[in-house]
């Protein structure tokens, strides 16, 4: 099946996204 | 007329909602009833409202814990996901609590939340983070400590986005050897 994935750097960049 | 992007309007959604535990041992209270729920989540930015607003953990009183696990998980022994599994287990030395814990916590995190592990990552159950006087700890737990291939691949993966340099070696340990070890190492059963 399909699993969704992030990387390290996309986790960052949304840390202060509002 | 404002147009809102679309990636403003809808959250990114995890593959696992999580749950973050906070834990300080209370004299009149059981271990168990210690472990309390703060907040549960199953989104990119929901996991960042959350991990903003509180304490980091090198600023913990010393004996608590944040866990962070998959949602109907207990983080403790006894649960029937965790019963038969183990953890990584990454010791801190006292100086290393101002230098990399917070880092580090947040490091493994973002590997779970993320599914790093590729097919390994449902083998993982949850992690915990012990602030404590004679050294910090972060454990990943897995399932069963008996799937080589998936703990050992969850190891490489925790070392190598830990940085941990390659001659320093972290091992795996089943829980039910912890169990029967308290107060020195359980031995471990595989080594990074």
């Amino acid at each position: 099946g399909t699993r969704i994935i992030y990387e390290r750097t996309f986790l960052l960049q949304m840390r202060n996204s509002p | 007329q404002k147009t809102v992007a679309p990636d403003m309007l809808i959250k990114h959604p995890l593959q696992n909602t999580w749950t973050l535990w906070f834990f300080k041992i209370e004299s009149n209270r059981s271990w168990e009833d210690c472990q309390v729920e703060i907040a549960s989540f199953n989104t990119v930015e929901d996991f960042w409202a959350l991990y903003n607003h509180i304490e980091p953990a090198s600023r913990l009183k010393v004996g608590c814990d944040y866990s962070m696990f998959k949602q109907g998980i207990k983080p403790m022994w006894e649960d029937e996901h965790n019963c038969r599994g183990g953890r990584w287990l990454i010791n801190l030395n006292k100086q290393q609590r101002s230098t990399e814990l917070d880092n580090f916590w947040m490091e493994v995190l973002l590997l779970m939340i993320g599914e790093s592990f590729e097919e390994h990552s449902d083998e993982v159950c949850g992690a915990v983070v012990n602030v404590r006087g004679k050294g910090d700890k972060i454990g990943v737990w897995t399932a069963d400590a008996k799937k080589n291939d998936s703990i050992l691949k969850i190891g490489q993966v925790l070392k190598v986005r830990l940085n941990i340099p390659r001659q320093v070696s972290i091992g795996f340990q089943a829980h039910t050897d912890t169990m029967l070890k308290s107060g020195s190492t359980a031995k471990n059963r595989f080594t990074v």
